[in-house]
């Protein structure tokens, strides 16, 4: 399972529909302070299920909606998609004949929610089942936010525990 | 169950005692159970740097901390692979000899699996196979730009 | 008493606001009292960088929150100045720019005041009057050395 | 207030006595990840009366102590002094003529300690009490450890209205 390319429109600073494409090996994203690198990571982890306001930096999960800046207006809806393929022909069962997955989530400021697979809609409990068993899953250790690198070493061994469960 | 923690727990530990000393150049490190009954066990970490003696990981300096927990994060992943690796400015504690350990040693996970790094230092971007600027060129509003390295 | 807190927390905020435009080059930020009774109230932090619109402080990029942490504490320090500052690495998370707006300050601000700066960074080195060089030659054990930056 | 020198000896990895002159403006201390720079730091802090260990990176008060490395043995001392000069003539009262003052912590393996104001013994309080009204007393601000830059910004409001306080 590879990751393939990321699409970003109304969430946080990413007002304009931006599009990332990951090739093979090592991609390194750049840029001045605040400029939505880290806001590239949030949108990861929203797109993947992140119920977390706070693991997002907000006070609430409306916080991810572009709220505006001094020339734009704030957006009402805010989508993110993630699309993987099938590299090693590793994909979870149910999709073991498609060559790629296309994951999308959407929020609107009205509060509703909407997620789709292959276009499809579907429940959010859908999204985060078709990552549980991938590394990638609930108590995701692939991604490490910043400032959270020491969070490993500093952490109390029960929650060093809980890593090693994850991955068991 | 408590035979499949015990394996993990072993698998993780075997490739954590490999990496450390491959990425500090020496030293050693590894996981310790702090109880007998290895379902209520938590995992303890000791960290050796080369020459230094055995001691609080608390103690150690910041550098030293985050290369240590690239070093277990790395065993966790040789353990269960995700699709990819994403870190966001993990090198900023690193100093000149770190980082080159630090992308060196990413360059050759590369091959088998896709990382994503932010960074704000040159050596980082040296190893990128590809570089996504971001930039605002209007305040507040993110664009994706292309990046040239001199 | 409840005048004295008043009246420090509007000096301290005076200078805060003063201190955040020049140090950021533009926006603004401010501390407010989150309740009316003085003796009960907690301080909230509000800021708003250079052309974005004002929001939650924990939204703010790393970069950004150093920025405007170093921006407070030497409103703290105007008012009730130390003998010596003393920050370590709190220019990791800054980008070029920044950090050359924060060595730029920190140099203004060292005619009055002594500053302890320890970074990785060559261009916070370049605004030393006088240079540590610490290492360890022999491991685990801590060398001061004369440092030449070329 | 001016601080003139620091000695460090025995203290974590200072095995050998090493001294810091401080001049005028910036003292910029630089050198590769864990070689003892934040050592530094956690030195000024127990001279002017820390008694926490874990703001020292510590489980216990012994953890100070150099305890040993591949080449040398452990020892049984650590011992920190600070000089500060009468710059602004803005001592505090009791010193007012003097044009120095050194403040001395010694700590032994046996869990002794000792402290010395100009090298004539006194307790600890003492020491804190010659602080209190200068920028580096009980909360101080002036001193940002490694990692901890974020927190005046990221800490909760009753928290910073602490560091108004001390101002007060
Ligand atoms: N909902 C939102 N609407 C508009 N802007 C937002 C929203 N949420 C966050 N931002 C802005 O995004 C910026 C933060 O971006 P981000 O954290 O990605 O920066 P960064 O590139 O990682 O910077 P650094 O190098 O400092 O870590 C902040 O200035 C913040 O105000
Ligand atoms: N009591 C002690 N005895 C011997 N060595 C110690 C003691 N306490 C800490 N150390 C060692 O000191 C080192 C940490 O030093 P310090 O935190 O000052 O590094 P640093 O120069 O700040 O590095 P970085 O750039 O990574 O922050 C660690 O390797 C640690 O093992
Ligand atoms: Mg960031
Ligand atoms: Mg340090």
């Amino acid at each position: 399972m590879k990751i393939k390319n990321l699409e970003i429109l109304g969430f946080k600073s990413f007002v304009d529909r931006s599009v990332f494409n990951f090739r093979e090996g090592v991609t390194v994203i750049v840029g001045p302070n605040g400029c939505g690198k880290s806001n590239v990571v949030d949108a990861i982890r929203w797109c993947l299920g992140e119920q977390s306001a706070r693991r997002l930096r907000g006070d609430g999960m409306e916080d991810v909606l572009f709220n505006g800046s001094d020339g734009r207006k704030p957006l009402g809806m805010a989508e993110v998609s993630l699309v993987f393929s099938n590299g090693d022909g590793d994909f979870p069962t149910a999709y073991s004949d498609c060559s790629e997955i296309m994951v999308t989530r959407r929020a609107f400021r009205s509060g509703e929610s909407e997620f789709f697979i292959n276009k499809t809609p579907c429940r959010l409990k859908d999204i985060t089942d078709l990552f549980l068993d991938t590394g990638i899953g609930k108590r995701v250790y692939s991604i490490v936010e910043q400032g959270r690198i020491e969070e490993i070493v500093n952490c109390k061994p029960e929650d060093r525990r809980v890593l090693i469960e994850e991955v068991a | 169950s408590r035979e499949r923690f015990r394996e993990t727990f072993e698998l993780v530990n075997e490739k954590f005692k490999a990496i450390f000393p491959k990425l500090f150049e020496g030293g050693r490190a590894e996981l310790l159970l702090n109880e007998d009954d290895v379902l209520e066990a938590g995992v303890d970490l000791v960290v050796q740097p080369p020459g230094k003696k055995l001691q609080n990981v608390s103690l150690l300096s910041g550098g030293e901390k985050a290369m240590g927990a690239i070093a277990l994060i790395f065993a966790l992943l040789s353990i269960k692979p995700a699709p990819f690796c994403l870190l966001d400015e993990a090198d900023a504690p690193l100093d000149d000899f770190n980082i080159n350990r630090f992308s060196r040693f990413i360059k050759e996970l590369s091959q088998d699996s896709q990382f994503i790094l932010i960074t704000h230092n040159k050596r980082t971007m040296e190893i990128a196979d590809s570089l996504c600027g971001v930039t605002m060129e209007e305040a507040g509003v993110t664009k994706l730009v292309s990046v040239k390295l001199n």
